[in-house]
């Protein structure tokens, strides 16, 4: 089992879109996903066509210890969900009053090891108690980044992250990927952003970039993955490529 | 003074490029004006052309009592500043210790009121502590929002964050203004969520929409609002035509 965590705490850089159409690709390739959805804006959830409070949540299962299959769903799109919950906003205060509360997601995924193939986890955009419990349970760690100036000096905040999280943790993590998100080959600064990473991150960078295509984001109104929304979509097949890259490269080695 | 307070927890929405524009703009206008960056991100900060970390920050002053003038910069830009600094990101974990945490950048603001006509501060994209400390100074809130189908659910949630404060402290706290960014009329989706917004929130609603427009994202390269970059620009003139419309709107009655 891997498990990629999809993080970055600058805003609205396609952390959701690439969760949830990474889970349907992946699906869509015959492996057993569970997409889990840590964030309270719940954006995943919604686009995965669940609408419902569940009556138990994911902090129920880090915090009162409730199994993890309980919150498990079955979507209509062949990989297994995590919904987030309101609950989730006031996670921090929670996750406070336990012992080492960042390692305890880790530890209940062990516990379904061995019914998936992929965990992908859909991060909210800040830097608090979920996301760093989220990038401490990764063996992957994927960072979606829009072409633009704010997107380096957020790359280089998200590495002096990781590294205070390992050397107050003794943990590895690490950036395994960079993917670009929403690219327009036409505008200027997104293709100099684009020059910069491929000379100082050649080796974590994605060979597939992912255009902007309003596909992508017209299928969450519908409830649904671009997959299943417009299966023929700019945005669709180059998330299919993604998965097919990052299954290349994590499993055939 | 008027203290307006640019909100919204989803992230990537154009909270920062609205703030640092404003302010530019409320500047040219000759007001008085002053800058908070209130995000860990810095991003309203390193656009204001402003990039060394000062030896003290906003928190020292909510922390530490230390005076609010001797945080505040004078920028290249008339409107002065009180960056970010990367001590922000534990911001939550110190002011938890302090009595009646989310009350304090009120009561500090109120030392510098007969200095500025208006205070502008720029939230990180989630609902901490350091949101709700603005969100309970601010006399006016401002909802930068993208016309997408997230953005709905989005305004729903930070409705009910706003009741949920208003009823543990007893604050009044209510969204005032609603504005569209990003706007692209070609996108059949925008066009929709735009008249979904006309229908249930005509009164909040901004007259003026800001349209998708290269040269606000190229701007923060050059550390400089769009004024200084590209005066003529669309969006630039947008933010001219936002200053004038909320000066109407709070000064001449
Ligand atoms: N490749 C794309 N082309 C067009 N629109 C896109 C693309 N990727 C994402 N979007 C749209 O951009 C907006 C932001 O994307 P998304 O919500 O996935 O980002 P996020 O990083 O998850 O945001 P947040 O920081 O709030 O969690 C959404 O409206 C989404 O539909
Ligand atoms: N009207 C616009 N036209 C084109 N690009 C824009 C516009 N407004 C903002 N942008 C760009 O979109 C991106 C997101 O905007 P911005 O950083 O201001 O959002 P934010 O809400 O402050 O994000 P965060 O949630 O991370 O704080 C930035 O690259 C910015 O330059
Ligand atoms: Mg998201
Ligand atoms: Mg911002």
């Amino acid at each position: 089992m891997t498990t990629l965590v999809i993080a970055n705490q600058k805003g609205g850089v396609g952390k959701t879109t690439t969760a949830l159409n990474l889970a349907a690709s992946l699906s869509a390739a015959s492996r057993k996903v569970l997409l889990i959805d840590l964030d309270s804006q719940k954006n995943s959830t919604s686009a995965s066509g669940v609408n419902t409070d569940a009556s138990s949540s994911l902090l129920d299962v880090l915090i009162d210890n409730k199994p993890i299959n309980s919150v498990i769903l079955k979507t209509e799109f062949k990989f297994d969900l995590i919904p987030a919950s309101q609950d989730l906003i006031s996670a921090e205060m929670e996750l406070i009053n336990i012992n080492n509360p960042t390692a305890v997601l880790k530890e209940k995924l062990r516990q379904i090891k061995y019914d998936y193939d992929y965990i992908v986890i859909d991060c909210p955009p800040s830097l608090g108690m979920l996301s760093v419990s989220a990038l401490r349970a990764a063996d992957k760690v994927l960072i979606p980044l829009q072409c633009e100036y704010y997107s380096l000096e957020g790359l280089a905040a998200m590495n002096q992250t990781i590294q205070e999280i390992n050397s107050s943790t003794g943990d590895e993590i690490k950036i395994s990927v960079i993917l670009r998100t929403m690219f327009d080959t036409r505008n200027k600064s997104a293709r100099e952003v684009s020059q910069e990473l491929e000379k100082h991150f050649a080796e974590e960078l994605c060979t597939t970039v992912i255009p902007r295509n309003v596909k992508l984001s017209e299928a969450p109104s519908y409830g649904m993955p671009a997959l299943y929304y417009e299966p023929e979509a700019k945005g669709t097949i180059a998330y299919l490529a993604l998965a097919g890259e990052l299954i290349n490269k994590y499993e055939k080695n």
